[in-house]
């Protein structure tokens, strides 16, 4: 463990709560894409069972229940609680087109022909891409809450973090793993736009929008 | 071999 993952755990773990927070605060799911926060229950779950035949550490263990719990409990406020705020005509990313081509990437690219490891791998090219239905509705909506774009923020922040952890890993350990740091990079690299809007807006005190 | 690639990253 070195600080860059710690603190990119931690960026996700806060990205959960302040999600947690807007949802009950503003006791909406406004702005929030149903359809990712559904991707992401489907890249923890195939990603983090392994917690039942594998353990790694303490740590590695309560972080994967707890995302996978949180994750859970996100779409159950989405669907039940909060099911009237939660409009779908606006969540429009078709998902199959994300998931197809994952799918296929995993089958081609993973480190054994193994269903644990295609399984890993589909999680991690699932996990890159899982953030494309909400920014097309904040595109689409050309605007976010201040809250929603902290929680984006703490969620770009928590990948883009790994990217250190993995140059350290390899100049101090000598180990790297190609597919988690491709499927990373590009995962960073679609929160670019986001990120820039954010850090020139929103950090000045301003409101999020996207230029028209 | 590669299955025991770094599996210790969340």
């Amino acid at each position: 463990m070195n600080l860059f993952r710690l603190f990119g755990d931690l960026s996700h773990l806060a990205s959960i709560f302040i999600l947690l927070h807007k949802i009950r605060t503003t006791r909406s799911c406004r702005g929030i894409s149903f359809k990712t926060q559904a991707l992401y229950v489907a890249v923890f779950v195939s990603r983090y069972l392994d917690i039942l035949w594998e353990w790694v550490s303490l740590y590695n263990f309560v972080m994967k229940v707890f995302f996978i719990a949180s994750s859970c409990f996100i779409l159950y406020l989405m669907k039940m609680k909060y099911r009237p705020t939660h409009d779908p005509s606006i969540d429009t990313f078709r998902v199959e087109f994300l998931v197809g081509p994952c799918a296929l990437l995993a089958l081609i690219f993973n480190y054994k022909f193994t269903f644990t490891e295609v399984l890993w791998s589909l999680s991690i090219f699932l996990e890159s891409l899982a953030i494309l239905p909400q920014l097309f509705m904040l595109q689409r909506t050309g605007e976010a809450e201040t809250i929603t774009t902290h929680y984006l923020a703490a969620l770009g922040a928590y990948r883009a973090l790994y990217i250190p952890n993995w140059i350290y890993r390899y100049f101090s350990e000598g180990v790297v793993d190609p597919i988690a740091v491709t499927a990373g990079l590009v995962q960073t690299a679609l929160y670019a736009d986001f990120f820039y809007v954010y850090f020139t807006t929103v950090i000045q005190g301003q409101k999020f929008e996207l230029p028209a | 071999g590669h299955t025991d690639h770094v599996k210790d990253e969340l």
